[in-house]
């Protein structure tokens, strides 16, 4: 099945 | 309402008051949702802020205060410079009632997410209730669920061990009820994965706005948006990816 992504692959830490 | 949406998926955060208003950002503990709110100044009746303050609060404790209140109390959120808690009055003002309650605050280290302006390939209105039936049908079969958008329309398919099942949603315009229209405005076609179990949490804030809107593009996280009068919570959601 597909694999869950996570936000800190798409959004940074300032 | 606004902590009722969000108090299941993270479960401490920090108010950041300044002269906008009251703002709010945090992930859940797994990194795949991140909840944003703003509650602007124009909705209070009253709204002071001489310096900018977080307070570092715990929804579910907050919940359980905010329950104290009755539906047209009148609300005071009050914090002194550098606070220890949070004090809350409940005012009715026909027997005369003030209910006052302090909630202590705690120190939350909490990391702003950068989140980079989008131009997402589709942008899709609907009925916030339409959405949450769909997104609580389809739970019921899959995990899962396949957003489409084309010039067609919206399509939420899934698959599971029972079988499988797909809502279509067609762009219409209600003339009388604008309220439960859906748009559909494509700059391409997308097609996304997204976990069900995050889409029906953030129905919880179906209270706070006849509408929602979906902003999506391919390979990114989707947007969802509650809009209020002065104010709103966004919804973001990792994608699952790959096969």
């Amino acid at each position: 099945g597909a694999r869950q992504s996570t936000l800190g692959s798409f959004f940074t830490l300032p | 309402q606004v902590v009722d949406a969000i108090k299941d998926l993270v479960q401490d955060c920090n108010f950041d008051c300044n002269d906008s208003g009251i703002a709010l950002q945090a992930m859940d503990n797994s990194h795949v949702a991140l909840v944003a709110m703003h509650l602007k100044t124009e909705g209070f009746s009253q709204y002071r802020c001489d310096r900018n303050i977080a307070l570092g609060v715990n929804l579910a404790s907050l919940q359980k205060v905010l329950r104290a209140a009755q539906n047209e109390d009148l609300l005071t959120l009050k914090a002194e410079d550098a606070p220890d808690v949070l004090s809350l009055v409940f005012e009715n003002s026909e027997n005369d009632r003030i209910s006052e309650y302090d909630i202590k605050l705690m120190d939350i280290d909490q990391e702003h997410l950068g989140i980079p302006d989008t131009e997402y390939g589709a942008t899709v209105t609907l009925p916030s209730a339409e959405f949450q039936r769909i997104c609580r049908d389809l739970m019921l079969i899959s995990e899962s669920v396949g957003i489409e958008a084309t010039k067609e329309g919206i399509k939420f398919s899934c698959a599971g061990d029972i079988g499988s099942g797909a809502v279509t949603l067609r762009q219409n315009a209600n003339v009388d009820k604008p309220e439960l229209s859906t748009t559909i405005e494509l700059q391409e076609p997308v097609a996304l994965t997204f976990s069900l179990k995050y889409l029906v949490n953030f129905c919880k804030a179906t209270g706070l706005s006849s509408t929602v809107t979906l902003s999506l593009s391919n390979e990114v996280p989707l947007l969802i948006e509650y809009k209020m009068e002065h104010g709103f919570v966004r919804f973001y959601l990792a994608p699952k990816i790959g096969d």
